[in-house]
């Protein structure tokens, strides 16, 4: 028996929005430690790799290992229907063929209850394991967003240079060229809005615009982005959430 | 002319 009740159903909602355009459907492991899930995108260029560990629930139960598999596009209308406020609880028995859904109004006396069929889902575990990390940004993620935005109007590829004391994002196109430089801020009012880059060698990776369109999509989950690149390797894109994360691994372009 | 890599040619599946 798997239960895990939400504080708010706006969590799952953001989970749910940032991951359901790259993959269409995915396992979510649920143990006593919490849910994971990893999954490619479909055109197995972008990893996501998600844990909500049990502390992110107001209450969580997990009896036996159990895998559900969930079309994300069906979740996502079904959550749709509760309001952001509401609590929200998911509950699945240990050989279910649906998932429980079930929102609770906190103000009226008002419960709603959905069930969503769960599919049969064959997908190999990736092995992403730990891994050295050349450089690490921490920026903002609304102003990461606005730098892939603004950075795709010219290409298809964004380019990101790290060196000591600044990250350059740079795009070369048909009609011209931008270039975008951040460095290293300490904001102590603020410290949402605090920038450190941390560089053991200098990084020069370019990445396809139009997955990390996709990526930003995750922008509401947390005010802060984790980047961390190595040479020639997949950079990690790190949004935490309250206990746990949602990771981007997106495969690099370089010539071979 | 970069060449966008499969992600999938950078893990190994357990």
């Amino acid at each position: 028996m798997l239960e895990g009740k939400f504080e708010e159903a706006s969590l799952l909602k953001k989970i749910v929005e940032a991951m359901k355009d790259c993959v269409s459907s995915c396992n979510f492991n649920c143990t006593e430690n919490g849910i994971s899930v990893q999954a490619v995108d479909n055109s197995r260029v972008l990893l996501i790799s998600l844990l909500i560990e049990k502390d992110t629930f107001e209450e969580y139960r997990c009896d036996r290992n159990i895998t559900l598999g969930v079309g994300l596009g069906s979740l996502s209308k079904i959550i749709g229907n509760g309001a952001n406020s509401d609590y929200l609880t998911i509950s699945a028995d240990d050989d279910a063929d649906k998932l429980n859904i079930i929102f609770e109004d906190k103000v009226k006396d008002k419960i709603s209850e959905y069930n969503l069929k769960l599919l049969d889902i064959d997908a190999d575990l990736l092995d992403v394991g730990p891994m050295d990390t050349d450089a690490t940004i921490t920026l903002p993620s609304a102003d990461f967003a606005k730098i892939c935005k603004d950075m795709k109007v010219l290409s298809e590829s964004l380019q990101i240079i790290v060196t000591k004391d600044s990250a350059l994002f740079q795009s070369v196109g048909d009609i011209g060229t931008g270039n975008i430089v951040i460095r290293p801020k300490t904001d102590i009012d603020h410290p949402e809005e605090s920038v450190t880059i941390s560089l053991d060698k200098p990084i020069d990776l370019s990445f396809g615009s139009k997955y990390l369109s996709d990526i930003i999509k995750a922008t509401s989950l947390s005010q802060k982005v984790t980047i961390k690149l190595t040479d020639q390797s997949p950079g990690v894109f790190e949004y935490k959430l309250p206990s746990g994360y949602l990771r981007f691994y997106l495969a690099p372009k370089f010539d071979e | 002319m970069d060449k966008q890599h499969s992600i999938l040619s950078f893990y190994s599946s357990f």
